[in-house]
């Protein structure tokens, strides 16, 4: 499994549509405070199924919708959209035959949430067990959030074992 | 199944050691079970020692320290199961300058079976990097990403970079 | 000591608001008592909104903001009573080179009523102090600490601060 | 009230005796990591009269007497000593008339504590009542820890009122 490309519009700080096409080796996303990059971060766990808004620095997921910001409105809805290279086949379940796999997370301003592989509606559960024993589901830790590297060392003995678990 | 995880706890913590000891250019670090009899439930410990130092609770460490040894650990488990991608947000912010560049070495030998994204403000990351995205909000309140080519006119590239970073 | 309270966090908000804008170079931020009746007793809420971005609550905002946010409002108590003495350990650690600057300015107008002691890994806080110590481990272990002048050969003394940071 | 030095000995990787002159303005302390700067924040703190060896990153007092490097043996007891310019006589109480006041907390490897005030022995709630009011006071935070920026504006209201207690 490879990511190709991650797609934001509406969410959080991200209005207009916006797209990071991931290259291989190491890419650096760089610029002033407050600009966006760890917005970036968030909406990728979002998509990938992150389940608590708290984690996300929202209270609930109507927080990440874009609010306004001078001149512009606040939106109607938040969309983020992952790409999946799956030409190895590593996905195990329903997909596994897909080359490509397309996730879609949404959520409305009323609150309604919507979900799509492959632009066909499903539920949260579907994405997650896509990404189940991928090393990128919410146990592994492929996401090294802001101010939270000592976690690991701080956590209890017990609640260190999902990053173990993750690559057993 | 307890023996699968025996296995790779075994090869998580020989990985472990090994990038510990490279970060820190010496020292030991390693990782127990603490209930060895119930290997599948049991809870994790860590033992770290930066060259000189003598044996301590991790709780005691710098900084920066522990920012490395949680790196160690996080791709000592990449080491037996890389995971496809891995999304950094400035973990280089508490590291040295001899730090950062070390973990950048480490970074670019890891990035062969992985896909990283590393958010940053330090120069050195940045001039590590293979490709780099500049997020800027020319517009108040609103993000804009553009893609900053290293290759060509690669003073210019690192201004804009260090202009926006 | 209601009245007291009351006339003590109305100048601390007053320089929360001020020190906010200069920081941010615009915006506004605010204190807020949950519970004005019961002033003695009330939580106490904080609203900041960076130049262009609507309100919202403080977590969404970014690491450097909630920085640059926290230095604002122990500076304004600052303000209104000074603390002989504070120590900020690596605070400027999430802020890009533009926020180091104006935190370092507003660090040297509060540094003529209080002792500043900034722990650092930043060359233009180092560059911005008025006494530079710097702490090493010849032997390995144990700490030593030597001062480093900066007014005298202060090409040399930022090498050596440099070397060692 | 200002402060003039501070002296270590066996504290934490500050085996030798060393002793950092507190100047006007701002002083930066710098090195790399693990060389012991927050060892120095730390030391500051326990000698203000910090209850919690937690918050100094120990598990009790004893963790903080230096445990030995290569060929240097454990030491017998961690020593730190603050020295205070009193001559505007800020402080408060039974030492308000000095001029200097000198605060020395000891703790031995048997766990045994002591505790001076111009080398008079004491008690820790004498030194802890020195600073009551004075803004250097565990209420306070003059002491920004590393890591901990974001203490204040992710505590909750209630717990956020020690600040302004602190300053009214
Ligand atoms: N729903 C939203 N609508 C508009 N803006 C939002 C929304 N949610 C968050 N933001 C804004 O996004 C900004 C934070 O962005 P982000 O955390 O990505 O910054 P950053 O680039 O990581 O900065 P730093 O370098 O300081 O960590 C905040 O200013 C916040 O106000
Ligand atoms: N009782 C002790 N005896 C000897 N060494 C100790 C003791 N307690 C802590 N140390 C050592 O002190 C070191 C930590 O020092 P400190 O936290 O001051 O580093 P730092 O200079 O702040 O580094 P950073 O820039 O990474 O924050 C650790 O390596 C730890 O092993
Ligand atoms: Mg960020
Ligand atoms: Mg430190």
């Amino acid at each position: 499994m490879r990511f190709k490309r991650l797609e934001m519009v509406g969410f959080k700080s991200f209005a207009d549509r916006t797209r990071v096409d991931f290259q291989p080796g190491v890419t650096a996303i760089v610029g002033p405070n407050g600009c966006g990059k760890s917005n970036v971060s968030d909406a990728l766990r979002w998509v990938l199924g992150e389940q608590s808004a708290h984690q996300l620095r929202g209270d609930s997921a109507v927080d990440f919708i874009f609010k306004g910001a001078g001149k512009r409105k606040m939106m109607g809805l938040a969309e983020v959209t992952l790409t999946i290279d799956n030409s190895d086949h590593s996905v195990a379940g329903p997909f596994a035959d897909f080359a490509e796999i397309q996730v879609t997370r949404r959520v409305h301003r009323d609150g309604e949430r919507e979900y799509f592989i492959n632009k066909v509606p499903c539920r949260l559960k579907d994405i997650r067990d896509i990404f189940m024993d991928t090393g990128m589901s919410g146990r592994g830790v492929a996401i090294l959030q802001q101010g939270h590297i000592d976690a690991i060392l701080n956590a209890k003995p017990e609640e260190r074992r999902a990053l173990f678990d993750e690559a057993a | 199944s307890r023996e699968r995880f025996i296995t790779t706890f075994e090869q998580i913590d020989h990985h472990f050691g090994e990038l510990f000891t490279a970060l820190f250019e010496g020292g030991q670090a390693k990782l127990h079970l603490l209930d060895p009899d119930n290997p599948l439930e049991s809870g994790i410990e860590i033992t770290a020692q930066p060259p000189g130092k003598k044996n301590g609770s991790i709780n005691l460490l710098s900084g920066g320290e522990k920012a490395l040894t949680t790196l160690a650990l996080i791709f000592s488990t990449y080491r037996v199961r890389p995971a496809p991608f891995c999304l950094l947000d400035e973990v280089d912010a508490p590291l040295d300058d001899a730090n950062v560049g070390r973990f950048n070495r480490l970074l670019r030998t890891m990035a062969i079976s992985t896909q990283f994204t590393a958010i940053t403000h330090n120069k050195s990351t940045m001039e590590a990097a293979d490709a780099l995205y500049g997020i800027t909000m020319a517009e108040p309140g609103v993000s804009s990403l553009i893609a900053v080519h290293l290759e060509e006119e690669p003073q210019l590239a690192m201004g804009e970079a260090v202009a926006v970073g």
